[in-house]
């Protein structure tokens, strides 16, 4: 409770309108953002005992090798130091949505070749598509990404699914990308 | 040279080889919707002694401006998904993605710092144009929940004066605006990811204010013109994301409400370093 407290209180400030609608002076904007986050990192073990909960069909033993969780809050401008900065990653989505939901996973990437195994064990495609240059330097961003793996998941109603990305260091994968350049303008 | 086509859910959209820009959208029923969208920019109102435009008040000095010369692309194509890269200005850049299997186009843009050297405020805004006969109706959304019906240059409850011709028809847009052309039976819907202001000034056209730089206080309150700025110094960059979906008007209807909510309960993803997946599963 006191880790959800946390989100409670940090909730209750972002009730403010210019929390909700973006008005607030770009100094508020970084406290509003301090807050959550502050909130967001506090709740990073209740959250790993909740999937290590959900996701081990064993409720009662405690084997030390459960996978600890973190989150990316720079995914949405391509960082994430785990997927960066390790070869093996186990990626857990929950799905707070009441139905089945394919969602397009994006991770930064370099051009290195991927293997990406779903539930089933069964591997899934995916694509490296380059990330625009003017998004690659965007302020505050720190990753050497220049790509991202796209790849689809399928998550059920309420539920979670467990991904596994890889990076391998055989030969670069199969080209499936085709670029068009515009016609040199005269 | 050969026009260069994306297949989505239900339609496919073709680009134009000189701008990269959108030019039509063709649906699986048959139908061939022009579509066009750029972006423009307002210079904002100054003049002293007059309210100019500021943090509380949009108050555009003339209609809204292009950007001079043409956009420059890149085009990635992969079976999972299609994107055009695409600079408009120094300063105003997106990515368009169409997935196979969405039948939503997305709008990633990029927008600022917003220059101001030259002394001039500027409002910068996402304007989507089509052929369809909208009879200067629109609809924005309450609080993602039901469409306002607004009729452009009118008020359903008094008298309406016009005096701000561009600012007097912007409403607010919490989570979508939409044109329907009833007797062809196509809607168009913009989805935004956060709350916008936007209006349809012309038949068959809707605006979406996206970020603003201005040089004066308004005197409403805030006691300082909305000039942020910003981490560097040089002003705010804003990056956001537009969905737009074009459809019959009872799909669309469907596929709106459905995206809207996808859109709030995005999955949360969690990252753990592993050695085995086998022994996970």
């Amino acid at each position: 409770f006191e880790t959800v407290h946390n989100f409670h209180r940090a909730m209750g400030i972002l009730q403010h309108h210019d929390a909700v609608t973006g008005t607030e002076k770009q100094l508020v904007a970084f406290d509003y953002a301090y807050i959550l986050n502050d909130a967001i990192s506090k709740s990073m073990d209740l959250m790993n005992r909740a999937l290590q909960y959900i996701s081990s069909n064993d409720k009662s033993s405690k084997s030390n090798n459960e996978p600890y969780y973190t989150l990316c809050l720079g995914l949405n401008i391509s960082q994430c130091e785990i997927v960066e900065s390790n070869d093996k990653v186990l990626i857990t989505l929950y799905n707070p949505y009441a139905h089945e939901y394919d969602f397009k996973v994006r991770l930064p990437w370099q051009q290195s070749n991927y293997k990406v195994t779903g539930p089933d064990g069964q591997s899934v495609n995916a694509s490296i598509i380059p990330i625009p240059s003017f998004m690659q330097d965007f302020p505050g961003r720190n990753s050497s990404a220049t790509h991202e793996l796209l790849f689809k998941v399928r998550l059920p109603g309420l539920g979670i699914a467990s991904y596994f990305v890889e990076k391998l260091s055989a030969n670069k994968p199969a080209p499936r990308l085709e670029t068009i350049m515009p016609l040199p303008t005269l | 040279e050969a026009p260069i086509t994306a297949q989505g859910k239900g339609f496919s959209a073709s680009f134009d080889s000189s701008t990269g820009s959108i030019q039509s959208v063709s649906l699986s029923n048959g139908k061939v919707v022009k579509l066009r969208q750029k972006y423009q920019w307002y210079a904002g109102f100054d003049s002293p002694g007059t309210p100019p435009s500021g943090a509380y008040l949009f108050r555009p000095k003339g209609p809204a401006s292009g950007f001079p010369g043409q956009p420059t692309y890149q085009i990635f194509n992969s079976p999972d998904c299609f994107e055009v890269h695409q600079n408009v200005s120094e300063y105003v850049s997106q990515t368009m993605r169409i997935y196979p299997d969405d039948p939503f186009i997305e709008f990633d843009f990029k927008i600022g710092p917003i220059p101001v050297g030259d002394k001039v405020g500027k409002e910068i805004i996402s304007l989507f144009q089509t052929d369809l006969k909208t009879n200067k109706v629109f609809y924005t959304d309450s609080n993602g929940r039901q469409m306002m019906k607004r009729v452009k240059d009118f008020r359903p409850t008094w008298k309406y004066q016009v005096i701000e011709p561009i600012a007097g028809n912007y409403y607010p847009i919490n989570s979508r605006i939409s044109l329907q052309d009833k007797d062809e039976d196509i809607q168009l819907v913009v989805m935004t990811d956060r709350s916008q202001g936007g209006t349809s000034l012309n038949d068959g056209e809707l605006e979406i204010m996206l970020h603003r730089r201005l040089l004066h206080d308004d005197n409403l309150g805030v006691d300082e013109a909305l000039n942020e700025p910003g981490v560097d110094g040089r002003g705010l960059i804003i990056r956001g994301k537009h969905y737009v979906l074009i459809s019959d008007i009872k799909s669309s209807n469907i596929l709106h409400r459905e995206k809207g909510i996808q859109l709030y309960m995005a999955p949360v993803l969690a990252f753990a370093p592993i050695n085995s997946f086998d022994e996970y599963r």
